[in-house]
């Protein structure tokens, strides 16, 4: 547990009024590993940890309180911050439909948002719509198909559409011909480093203008966080992240790369398989977690 | 770590960094370097255009032989199962694996055993329908245990080389579904003693520390016989089955490096470690 580990660390400094930067050093190399060891990207620690040295020197240390715990409680204050303050939610288009469109690499459950996306904000009162805009993925349509009959929400699809971009726009049209207010967009799975697929949902994203363009993270994803959330943000300036299968133990320290690199908010994670698994995000829970 | 004129703290924490930021991991990346800092002392290295060899060297050493030995002579049929968390490449690697292997003049069958998410089995038949392979399957809901037991006495029936199971992607942390793991192995064990002669994990090389975790439960409940380390075609290089090597010895056996059917490749150390410092 870090808090004990601290307090070992401090154990000299009690009777002693200030923290000296020697203290906080000491204290913080400790934190430094944790927040690596959570997946937090190797800079954004090193960038942390000297903020958080720069205003932890000189501070007034209680003497009824553990220099340890003050420390971690100091630090964990910080990382609560950086999360992000109150809970934001995806932006409502000022005229109907409020459009969604997902974005992120292979596999970090893009598909399985868009379903827990519908049945949410139906339940808030929409009409939802989904869009079948993966047209690689063996049986992505199909999966979305069955999402959408699991939870009696249409999908649109076009059998045999070689253009993603086509999908999407008559998709819209659709849905805005059947009276839907909220329509959410599934895309490929994509490697930010893939010139032609990153142009691919640049021109979905230009000719669909969505409301919200949420970038989809797994949970568990390391150190290469920063570079994959810089990229798809420099390509489409997402406008906030979903993080997925949260459900697990990683420690999901990629929440504060992708914010630190980003500065886009958090709002939502993934928390199981089932469409249900949805929940807005806690950055205090978050904290807590990735500090271990 | 190639601008030093002297082997210092710099160079060292120039080091660290890498490996941490290749996900290797804090503990893996200290263990490397005081073996590189023993070896530098025993050897009485002064040249620090010399270190780059000796770490990738001693990489290279620890990640072993890793090429993937699969002897279809001796065993008939070969049942492989594979298993891992969601969306890590399972269902995309048995597609490349039984294409690779039909091109070898095989006979294979897959297993479709994710009986769980939406359009599992209609996936796997898309990439047998693509590797030329026979697919055994049953209906969503069903039991997966069943359908991997009735894919082996299909192969049995058929003599077929090689069977591949597909398993549903499934956290370490969820007890029941790690059962159901247990139960798929015990299964296919009744129906063939030797088999599944061979337990692919398969981990994204994205994932980040809690890579180890995975490996260390999924070892736990199924004795993993190799690593399949997937999407190596993006940036991340993967560096956490340096830290499962080293802690659990467990090897990478196969690689992925795309999503297309021709995109695995057998498991290369000089290549990888080459990759790590590029
Ligand atoms: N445990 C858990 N599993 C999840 C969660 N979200 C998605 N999954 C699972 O992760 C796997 C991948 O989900 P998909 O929705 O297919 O991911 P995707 O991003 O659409 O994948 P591609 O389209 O191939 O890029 C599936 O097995 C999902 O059931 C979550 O929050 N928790
Ligand atoms: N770029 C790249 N993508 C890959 C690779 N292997 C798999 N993928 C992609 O990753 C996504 C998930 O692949 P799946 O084969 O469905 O993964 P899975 O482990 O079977 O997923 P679940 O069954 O839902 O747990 C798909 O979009 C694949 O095309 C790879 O080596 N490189
Ligand atoms: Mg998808
Ligand atoms: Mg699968």
């Amino acid at each position: 547990d870090l808090s004990n580990k601290l307090e070992s660390v401090f154990k000299q400094l009690r009777g002693q009024g200030k923290l000296t930067e020697k203290n906080i050093k000491d204290g913080l190399r400790d934190v430094r590993r944790a927040l690596l060891e959570s997946d937090v990207n190797y800079k954004v620690a090193k960038d942390f940890i000297k903020r958080v040295e720069e205003r932890a020197v000189g501070e007034e240390v209680l003497r009824s309180l553990k220099p340890g715990e003050y420390v971690v409680r100091y630090v964990h204050e910080e990382l609560i911050n950086l999360l992000g303050g109150k809970f934001q939610d995806i932006q409502v288009a000022p005229q109907p439909p409020t459009i969604v469109m997902v974005c992120g690499l292979q596999g970090s459950g893009k598909t399985t948002l868009c379903g827990k996306f519908a049945r949410y904000f139906r339940k808030k009162g929409k009409h939802p719509f989904l869009i079948a805009g993966d047209i690689y993925r063996p049986a992505a349509i199909h999966q979305l198909q069955v999402i959408g009959k699991q939870l009696d929400i249409p999908v649109f699809s076009i059998e045999g559409e070689k253009d993603a971009v086509t999908i999407c726009r008559k998709g819209l049209a659709e849905a805005k011909r059947l009276g839907h207010d909220f329509v959410i967009i599934d895309t490929a799975g994509r490697l930010q480093i893939d010139e032609a697929m990153m142009a691919e949902v640049e021109r979905i994203k230009h000719e669909i203008q969505p409301t919200e363009i949420v970038f989809v993270a797994d949970a568990m994803i390391g150190q290469e966080a920063v570079n994959v959330a810089k990229a798809f943000h420099d390509r489409l300036a997402f406008d906030s992240v979903a993080l997925t299968k949260m459900d697990g133990d990683a420690r999901g320290g990629a929440a504060l790369s992708i914010r630190a690199v980003t500065g886009k908010p958090i709002k939502y994670i993934g928390v199981g398989e089932k469409m249900d698994a949805l929940e807005p995000f806690n950055p205090e829970g978050m904290a807590s977690r990735i500090l271990g | 770590i190639r601008g030093h004129t002297t082997i210092d703290d710099d160079l060292m924490e120039e080091i660290e960094e890498l490996l941490i930021s290749a996900d290797v991991g804090v503990h893996a990346t200290m263990t490397i370097i005081d073996r590189l800092q023993n070896r530098i002392k025993i050897d009485k290295i002064k040249d620090p255009s010399l270190v780059e060899g000796l770490l990738k060297a001693e990489i290279a050493a620890l990640m072993g032989e890793g090429s993937y030995e699969l002897d279809l002579s001796a065993v008939k049929p070969y049942v492989i199962m594979v298993v891992g968390v969601n969306g890590v490449g399972k269902t995309t690697t048995i597609g490349k694996i039984a294409a690779r292997l039909k091109q070898e003049g095989k006979h294979v069958i897959l297993a479709a055993g994710d009986t769980f998410r939406a359009a599992a089995i209609d996936q796997l038949e898309i990439w047998a329908d693509r590797a030329g392979a026979q697919i055994v399957r049953s209906q969503p809901e069903a039991d997966p245990a069943a359908v991997a037991f009735d894919a082996v006495d299909a192969a049995l029936a058929r003599n077929a080389d090689v069977v591949l199971i597909d398993t549903a992607g499934r956290l370490h942390t969820k007890v029941n579904l790690m059962k159901e793991l247990e139960k798929i192995k015990r299964v296919v064990q009744k129906r063939l003693p030797a088999a599944p002669h061979e337990i692919l994990l398969v981990l994204d090389a994205t994932t980040g520390q809690n890579a180890i975790q995975q490996a260390k439960l999924f070892n736990q409940v199924v004795d993993i016989s190799g690593l399949v380390l997937t999407k190596l075609d993006g940036t991340a290089k993967g560096g956490i089955v340096i830290a499962i090597k080293d802690e659990l010895n467990i090897p990478v056996k196969l690689i992925g490096v795309g999503e297309q059917v021709e995109d695995i490749q057998d498991f290369d150390p000089h290549d990888f470690v080459e990759a790590l410092f590029a």
